[in-house]
């Protein structure tokens, strides 16, 4: 299918040549009867300046139209994008209205990245202190142990 | 009516970048 | 227009209705001076003959009969133009998201579920924190742990000497031992 460009382009040139169809020689020596009975050729040397003056002063517009909204570009990023989303059926989201509502799709990916790391330092948290649980356990047994042979020395002293 | 609905679209193509950059500068802050 | 066409102006930059007014004034504009101009080449003609009777009234009225011409057919002409551009060009169809909403496509939350990615959130942090607590009190004892265990370490081993200083004196009854001691 055409580009936008294309599109635009030929539309404009479409409007043109119809603007010039309608607006023809025989209507403009029509409206200007009394000088076109005068001077015929004068007349259409200055019907055939006034078309090809208006078309440039169009053609030049819309070169500066494209340029100044940097039309090109756009259109042909446009194309790109459309052409991408040509698998998509559905209506695509758009803009609620509500900012909070529509910000917020934007924050969760980083909120789940968060999350992730979350998870992984409280992971991480854990198994350290499982570790050091278990060093507590042994060292208390170790204390029990010692308190038992304590004891058992002091008995047999006693 | 129209520049407010040209100011209205920047906000909505621009601003959630900017409110992003605040809310992973809060997270980082948090995770250090 | 009942559509603002705010999508087109967010990827644009401008709405579409500007756009194309821009260029309607632009061409109108053009039509008018181009007729201004041809008018006045046509007096300026007209002055090459003194004697004819083509009063500049008469040209006037030509000149409006003519531009009221191609003003209706330009306005026609336009409105159809504006349509297929609004249509074919300068519009995003409505299944087409723009690269800067792509997230909304891919998480697409709603409000019960981002509140409920918060609240896990909130949760996996006071977890994080109590683990830190919990780690704090473990590293805590186990630094008890060390001084407990030197201190009965250090009776252990004073049993120990004591138990050496009566081998090595060889001591057989009690009495004596404690004298010793």
């Amino acid at each position: 299918a055409p580009g936008r460009v294309q599109i635009f382009t030929t539309v404009v040139d479409t409007f043109l040549e119809k603007l010039m169809a309608a607006g023809s020689y025989q209507k403009f020596a029509k409206c200007y009867r009394s000088f076109y009975k005068l001077q015929p050729e004068i007349t259409r040397s200055i019907y055939d300046q006034f078309v090809s003056q208006l078309q440039d002063s169009i053609k030049e517009e819309i070169q500066d139209v494209k340029d100044e909204g940097n039309l090109e570009e756009l259109f042909n990023s446009l194309d790109k994008i459309v052409e991408e989303a040509k698998d998509c059926k559905e209506p695509a989201w758009r803009p609620s209205g509500i900012p909070e509502e529509d910000v917020r799709s934007s924050l969760v990916p980083y909120l789940l990245k968060h999350r992730s790391y979350l998870q992984k330092i409280l992971k991480e948290k854990e198994e350290e202190n499982k570790k050091l649980a278990q060093s507590v356990l042994a060292g208390r047994d170790r204390i029990a142990e010692l308190q038992q042979l304590i004891q058992a020395r002091k008995l047999a002293w006693q | 009516l129209d520049e407010l609905i040209v100011e209205t679209a920047i906000r909505r193509k621009q601003w959630p970048r900017k409110i992003l950059t605040h809310v992973i500068q809060a997270m980082k802050a948090e995770q250090e | 227009s009942l559509n603002l066409r705010a999508y087109e102006a967010q990827f644009f930059g401008f709405t579409p209705q500007t756009c194309l007014l821009r260029v309607y004034i632009a061409f109108q504009d053009y039509l008018f001076e181009v007729m201004l101009v041809v008018e006045s080449v046509i007096l300026k003609k007209l002055e090459g003959f003194p004697g004819c009777k083509i009063s500049s009234c008469q040209i006037r009225k030509s000149t409006e009969k003519f531009l009221l011409f191609m003003k209706e057919h330009f306005d026609k002409l336009f409105s159809r133009m504006e349509e297929v551009l609004l249509q074919l060009v300068l519009n995003i169809p409505e299944n087409v998201l723009l690269p800067e909403d792509k997230v909304h496509q891919q998480f697409p939350y709603t409000k019960a579920q981002f509140q409920a990615l918060e609240e896990e959130m909130e949760r996996l942090q006071q977890q994080y924190r109590a683990e830190v607590a919990g780690g704090q009190a473990l590293r805590a004892e186990l630094e008890e742990q060390k001084a407990v265990q030197a201190e009965l370490e250090k009776i252990l081993q004073w049993f120990d000497g004591l138990d050496s200083t009566c081998r090595e004196h060889g001591t057989g009854n009690f009495k004596e031992s404690f004298v010793l001691l």
